[in-house]
């Protein structure tokens, strides 16, 4: 059944569920959903982390976690680094394509969220899912199979980024679930050579968007080449480097 | 209908389509769609560009049209740079997010591609197919509703896109389409203050990634400014400085 006339139903064990969106792609919705579920661990709640893009899985890699090791005994989370984890890119084997039309893809994220016992070893404070891009069957399925208590939206300066994200605020409100506020990421680049800042992908929009639209502006994220070496290597900034500034970001 | 044992069809009036993919999101699929296009028109053939991402349609602030101008007259292409250009996002008022599960994704593509009257005013040589991110519905019926000639894969060097980028080529191999190459996009940074290089995103793994499939290495494209301040204001940097090295690399 795709949930129809269900309605939201409670993770069993899962005290409050965030999501991280942000309809256009690439702007680091996983990569603020991985250090964000880090620093809440790092300030003492127990907390999961639920990867709902099927079609291109990230969290795995960027946790540090083996693509495919239970292609054959089947989805269940993991501990790793102190979060409970779960993604179905561990049942794929690396290169294979999920090639699924949308019913699929609400089912497949109906399952992550009820089938896995996310409250067996002991309750979680926060659940977060990472969100593909788009306004589609995941994030609907998202916000129609359980209540979210917020979401974050994540969104780069540039035009075509913050006009997504305004579409995922819309998307959010048309499904009754509340939007906690906008992180403006790669907000700036600081040349490791130079020191001097390049604003390569504009700058300042996204606070200027949050005001306009009546939403907390939850404050900025720099383009730093340890971000992105952090999430390809699976250990994440706010893991390794916890006290640097960028790692206070998130 | 969403065209299940139809078969692709051919596009009256169109001799080529070119999809440019990327399963990631954000690494510059837009971007190069049309740039693409308008290097092609530049050549002297006929190009159209149609935008089938339809929950993210990007192509309207990149190629300067205004968005929802047509919400009351009905989607129509439009020529703009020489270029025949349809999206979405012409019908869709500024900020209205388009929450449609699979079903409707695809049967919008399909009517994007065959209800309008792309050989009109003309046949044209190339329709260039700006996909959206994930290897689900739009891509899909983009490749089942019609002949596609092939494919160019857009990704940048970091890992996660990566391996996204090597799930469109399976895909596509899945759906009987021909892959013309990889392209990598956001290769390098060359700082503007002091023109030292850095790799924010990685560099070289597309070239590496595509010999290993047996592909075609299309070229890098480097991180600039002007690319993005170009897609921003709606003058793409191939139609402002086509003799630009970044505009001659696309
Ligand atoms: N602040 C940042 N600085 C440097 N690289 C970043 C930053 N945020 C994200 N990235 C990199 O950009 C790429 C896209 O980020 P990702 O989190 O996968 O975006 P999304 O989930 O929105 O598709 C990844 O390679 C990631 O490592
Ligand atoms: N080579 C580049 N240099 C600078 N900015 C770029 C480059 N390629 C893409 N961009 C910018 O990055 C953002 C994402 O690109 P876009 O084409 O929308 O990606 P996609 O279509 O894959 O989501 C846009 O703001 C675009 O202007
Ligand atoms: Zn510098």
């Amino acid at each position: 059944s795709t949930g129809v006339g269900r309605g939201p139903k409670v993770i069993e064990g899962v005290r409050n569920i965030i999501a991280v969106a942000s309809n256009k792609g690439g702007v680091g919705k996983s990569t603020v959903a991985v250090n964000l579920a880090l620093a809440l661990k790092d300030f003492g709640a127990r907390v999961g982390l639920l990867d709902a893009d099927l079609t291109g899985p990230n969290v795995p890699t960027m946790m540090g976690i083996p693509q495919g090791f239970q292609a054959d005994s089947g989805l269940a989370f993991v501990e790793r680094y102190g979060l409970r984890v779960a993604s179905l890119g561990f049942v794929l084997r690396r290169g294979l394509p999920v090639v699924w039309r949308g019913p699929m893809i609400g089912t497949g994220v109906r399952q992550l969220m009820h089938d896995l016992p996310w409250g067996a070893e002991g309750e979680l404070d926060y659940l977060i899912i990472d969100l593909p891009p788009g306004t589609s069957d995941a994030s609907m399925s998202a916000a129609m199979e359980a209540p979210i208590a917020g979401a974050v939206i994540v969104t780069t300066p540039n035009a075509v980024s913050l006009e997504d994200a305004v579409k995922a605020v819309s998307m959010f409100e048309k499904l009754s679930v509340p939007v906690f506020g906008l992180i403006e990421n790669m907000s700036y680049f600081v040349c490791p050579h130079c020191g001097e800042r390049t604003e390569i992908f504009g700058h300042g929009g996204v606070r200027e968007a949050a005001e306009e639209l009546g939403l907390d502006f939850l404050g900025e994220i720099p383009l730093q080449v340890d971000v992105r070496t952090g999430a390809d290597l699976g250990v994440p900034i706010v893991e390794s480097d916890p006290g640097s500034p960028v790692a206070q970001a998130f």
